[in-house]
């Protein structure tokens, strides 16, 4: 095994949240800009994104 | 690494030396601006291969558990911390839940599923096509693009909308979207340090051989010596699948660990290495 090197095992959280939202969006309404301070905090950005009626996401650097 | 947002529920997966738990406050607040409360948390991975350089709070899983439990409000009053072992010292399961209500399956339907799959040694003949040539003047989409299709990965759901990146010189990420499901894979091919994960989530209702088919796909575009698979699930049933799938292709299951948690139901950690290992 290699002294140092790029850490390939992830890290995941899932965060579960509750809430009267009539037009259902939730937190599909946050801005951009609010998404890229949270990656801010944890030291990443995006680099592709793509999302459907369901949900979006977003690749995101390293 | 990926990020996936639905209008309830969101889902951040990083490598390297990212500080994932520092996004929880700031996610906390902006979801409180839109009259959202949290009900439920979930973080899971598996052992680093370099402990050593990860940052604050990922130095260990105490220190994890501990920022968790910060960063949680208090009314998430229904939490456990578990490592699951396994007989491979450097593959552990470290799984942290927290909920508002005691009773399983309330914030996750019960018939789905969700499988992290973590593979170390991949084949190295394989692992050289997530590089790229030098100079190959492409984008990291274009690269991208061109790495699902001479992969196979193109072709482990053949219905979804893919979404991928390849890093220069090397490493790629896909996240796939199939209706309200997505799966995702991200992969560190060099020597050595080789690494490369998949995740997907499903319905136990689901034809039966379908998540047979997926994880066989999956684990065929990389061959890896070791992989561990994770299910988390409402009931146990899913998991016998897990073997089914793998033994005939050549890997062996090395160890089996079950355990349950409030809301979200059983987590089933499952090893497999290759038998020639």
């Amino acid at each position: 095994m290699a002294v140092s090197g790029f850490e390939g095992f992830e890290k995941r959280l899932e965060l579960q949240f509750s809430g009267d939202d009539p037009a259902g969006l939730g937190l599909r309404q946050l801005e951009f800009e609010s998404l890229e301070k949270v990656l801010h905090a944890v030291q990443c950005t995006v680099v592709s994104a793509v999302g459907n009626q369901y949900f979006d996401s977003y690749v995101l650097s390293e | 690494s990926s990020l996936f947002v639905y209008p309830t529920k969101i889902i951040i997966k990083t490598c390297g030396t990212t500080q994932l738990l520092k996004s929880i406050r700031p996610l906390l607040n902006y979801a409180c601006d839109l009259g959202l409360i949290l009900c439920g948390c979930r973080y899971t991975r598996g052992s680093f291969i370099f402990p050593n350089s990860q940052p604050y709070p990922h130095t260990s899983f105490r220190e994890e558990v501990m920022y968790l439990e910060e960063s949680l409000p208090s009314h998430l009053c229904y939490r456990k911390a578990t490592v699951m072992p396994s007989k491979l010292s450097s593959h552990s399961w470290h799984v942290f839940t927290a909920s508002d209500d005691e009773e399983s399956h309330s914030h996750m339907p019960e018939e789905s599923y969700t499988i992290e799959v973590c593979m170390t040694e991949l084949d190295h003949v394989l692992a050289r096509k997530f590089f790229r040539r030098p100079n190959d003047g492409k984008s990291g989409d274009s690269a991208g693009k061109e790495m699902t299709e001479i992969t196979g990965i193109g072709e482990i759901n053949p219905n979804a909308i893919i979404c991928d990146f390849a890093f220069d010189p090397c490493g790629y990420s896909m996240n796939s979207l199939d209706g309200d499901r997505y799966s995702t894979i991200h992969v560190t091919p060099e020597d050595g340090f080789s690494y490369a994960s998949f995740e997907c989530v499903g319905s136990i209702y689901d034809h039966r051989n379908n998540l047979v088919e997926v994880l066989k796909k999956a684990a065929l575009v990389f061959r890896p010596a070791t992989m561990s698979v994770s299910i988390t699930c409402a009931e146990h049933e899913v998991w016998t699948r897990v073997a089914a799938a793998l033994e005939p292709l050549g890997w062996k299951c090395r160890s089996c660990a079950v355990d349950e948690f409030p809301t979200i139901g059983n987590v089933i950690f499952q090893t497999f290495t290759t038998r020639r290992k």
